[in-house]
């Protein structure tokens, strides 16, 4: 393992830690998209499915469990914590799962590796995490207000990705046959998603400002 | 060819 996958896996983990402490703090999730967080869920639970069938560290077993039960966990806090989700605004979280989930879901199905459930629903993951995002920003736009958390969330999410395409660059060039067209497309694609956000981000931070998108 | 190499990814 490099230190550009280290640091990607580390950045991953702190996102969740951090959305995780917001809410059993401070007993809320305002600003957070439970439709996000609802495909997360998804995202891990249709891409670890080989917990089951192959072992390949204890490090990586470990960290698929942690996202696993971290993802479930948010939902669960926004869905049934008595007083999380009243915090929750429904009203502005409006953006339809099926909208992203069954495009992806046919994508899956005609371009993958192998046709075999346990690949389709790797490649499904794939694609999934990289359009997860969205609902989350479309309710950031929308509140344009954005607690230092929610914004310290979503730039974790973004340095996950950034350093995930240092980590493919990496390998390209250290590892042979190290070439996964799938993985580098969508992951790119969900790394421009972010790129909107991260200019704002950095402009508030450079003129040490709250952030605050447009509208 | 490891086609694999990629599913040791999180």
């Amino acid at each position: 393992m490099n230190i550009f996958r280290l640091a990607g896996d580390m950045t991953h983990l702190a996102s969740v830690l951090v959305l995780l402490l917001k809410i059993h703090t401070i007993k809320s999730c305002a600003g957070i998209s439970l439709k996000t967080q609802e495909l997360y869920a998804l995202v891990f639970a249709t891409r670890y499915l080989d917990l089951f069938t192959d072992y390949i560290s204890l490090y990586n077993t470990l960290m698929k469990l942690i996202f696993l039960v971290s993802s479930f966990s948010i939902v669960w806090y926004i869905r049934h914590h008595k007083i999380v989700r009243r915090s929750y605004d429904k009203d502005q979280d409006t953006f339809r799962h099926y909208f992203l989930v069954l495009p992806c879901f046919l994508l899956a199905l005609v371009i993958n590796e192998k046709f075999t459930v346990k690949e389709i629903m790797w490649t499904f993951s794939l694609y999934l995490e990289a359009v997860a995002i969205l609902p989350q920003l479309v309710l950031l736009q929308r509140t344009r207000n954005i607690d230092n958390l929610t914004g310290q969330y979503v730039f974790l999410l973004g340095a996950y990705r950034s350093l995930y395409i240092l980590n493919w660059i990496y390998r390209y060039f250290t590892e042979p046959h190290y070439v996964h067209w799938i993985t580098w497309i969508s992951g790119l694609v969900q790394t421009l998603l972010y790129a909107d956000f991260f200019y704002y981000y950095f402009q508030s931070w450079k003129n040490n400002v709250k952030l605050e998108l447009p509208a | 060819v490891n086609s694999n190499s990629a599913k040791d990814e999180l």
